[in-house]
């Protein structure tokens, strides 16, 4: 289970 | 987060914030491209498609949001507000800018990790960002000189992605598992286009002369 999606950038 | 992504963050949060406050104050826009300000609105559009499904942090979000705001807002000043409008040079601004987001679609449903609609949108997004500053750089080649505002604006968005480049270093060496080719690669394409602007930018800053580019 990842903390946060990959989708952690801007 | 890491330094080099905050950096990141407020030198493209400094790059539209140049650009708005230039546009709103001066009520002009003139030398700035209304191609690449379009591209823009898409690239963060397509990007931020998850902005109301997957809340990662206020900070996010809230960038987010500044993004897709500034950027439409600048699109809308360019192309509808009365004082605005008129210093747009659509003749000089011709870049066909759908010969670039054609390819880069195309390329987005060739080339990404996971094959769903959201995954190719955010690739196409990556994709397009890399090419969006080309209808901007061509129009400063053609009007010659450019004023230091859309200097700065040009080297303030460029930076932004050389600090990203720093960011994705830093988060392979310290994060197990973190590898994003696809990221990378059009990260870096990106920032070599900036690359020449770069040189000009930097010679003339040195020279303390007038931002000249060779035609």
């Amino acid at each position: 289970y990842q903390k946060h999606p990959k989708k952690d950038e801007l | 987060m890491n330094i080099f992504r905050f950096a990141g963050d407020m030198t493209h949060l400094a790059s539209v914030l140049v650009l708005l406050l230039k546009i709103h104050t001066i009520k002009s826009c003139a030398g700035i491209s209304l191609k690449t300000q379009e591209l823009y609105a898409l690239v963060f559009a397509t990007r931020y498609l998850d902005l109301f499904t997957d809340y990662i942090s206020l900070y996010n979000t809230l960038m987010k949001l500044i993004f897709l705001g500034s950027s439409f807002s600048i699109v809308w000043y360019i192309r509808y507000h009365k004082i605005v409008r008129r210093s747009y040079d659509k003749d000089q601004d011709t870049f066909r800018h759908y010969f670039l987001v054609l390819p880069c679609l195309l390329l987005a449903l060739l080339i990404n990790e996971k094959f769903t609609f959201r995954e190719v949108m955010w690739t196409f997004s990556l994709y397009l960002e890399a090419v969006a500053i080309l209808p901007q750089l061509v129009l400063l080649q053609r009007t010659r000189n450019i004023d230091n505002l859309t200097g700065q604006y040009v080297f303030l968005l460029g930076a932004y992605r050389a600090l990203y480049i720093l960011n994705w270093i830093y988060r392979y060496f310290t994060e197990p598992h973190y590898v994003h080719w696809i990221t990378w690669i059009s990260g870096l394409v990106q920032t070599l286009l900036y690359a020449d602007f770069f040189y000009y930018y930097f010679q003339s800053w040195k020279n303390n002369v007038k931002l000249e580019l060779p035609a």
